[in-house]
């Protein structure tokens, strides 16, 4: 554990609870992509399957469990409690678009041949392109609200703070994972764009706005 | 440390 690693998680963990608490307090889940929310729910299960043979560290285990009831918590508070309030028409992003090309990615590319490690890199190749129908619902509606905005930016940054966690691990403990770091580079750039906006509009108090 | 043994990272 590193600074770098534990901001991440801190970012990650807080952009969770943003959401969950935009809609819970809101009582509305507009704006949010269900699609999105969906396939982050997959990437945990796939991920944390290891949760019943591995034993890493309390402090995995309670965030593992927390990643996967929060993402359980909040689809459920998409497509049952508030669904009426759910914005279906313009989350319209083909998740077999990143499904496939990410489990045909997990068979060419992994660390051994078996079920749970093929799970492991699927949902490693997953999450880089999970965020992609939220990003397309924004530039569909043309817009975010800002607690929306403020959800993006601390996901996006927990894998910017992982990639300087994996550039001090390789330094430190000579430890190189090229699945996640090639994955991490991809998930950081895809955020880059709405970083830009973020910066330039959110943080100087105008609501971000996406041009046509 | 190239091919891990466990995944310690989240």
């Amino acid at each position: 554990m590193n600074l770098f690693r534990l901001m991440g998680d801190v970012s990650h963990v807080l952009a969770v609870f943003i959401l969950l608490a935009k809609i819970w307090r809101t009582r509305s889940a507009a704006g949010i992509s269900g699609r999105s929310q969906i396939l982050f729910t997959i990437v945990y299960l796939a991920r944390y399957m290891d949760l019943f043979f591995s034993f890493i560290s309390l402090y995995n285990t309670v965030m593992k469990l927390l990643f996967i009831s929060a993402s359980c918590a909040t689809v459920y508070l998409i497509y049952f409690k508030f669904r009426a309030t759910y914005d279906g028409n313009h989350d319209t992003f083909r998740i077999e678009f990143v499904l496939v090309p990410s489990l045909l990615l997990a068979f060419i590319f992994h660390y051994s041949m078996s079920f749970f490690e093929l799970a492991w890199s699927f949902s490693i190749f997953l999450e880089a392109v999970a965020i992609l129908p939220q990003l397309f619902m924004v530039t569909k509606t043309g817009e975010a609200e800002n607690i929306t905005s403020h959800y993006l930016f601390a996901l996006g940054s927990y894998r910017a703070l992982y990639i300087l966690n994996w550039i001090y691990r390789y330094y430190t403990e000579g430890h190189f994972d090229p699945i996640a770091v090639c994955a991490g580079i991809v998930q950081t750039i895809l955020y880059c764009d709405f970083f830009y906006l973020y910066v330039t509009k959110v943080l100087q108090g105008r609501k971000l706005q996406v041009l046509p | 440390h190239y091919v891990r043994a466990a995944h310690d990272e989240l």
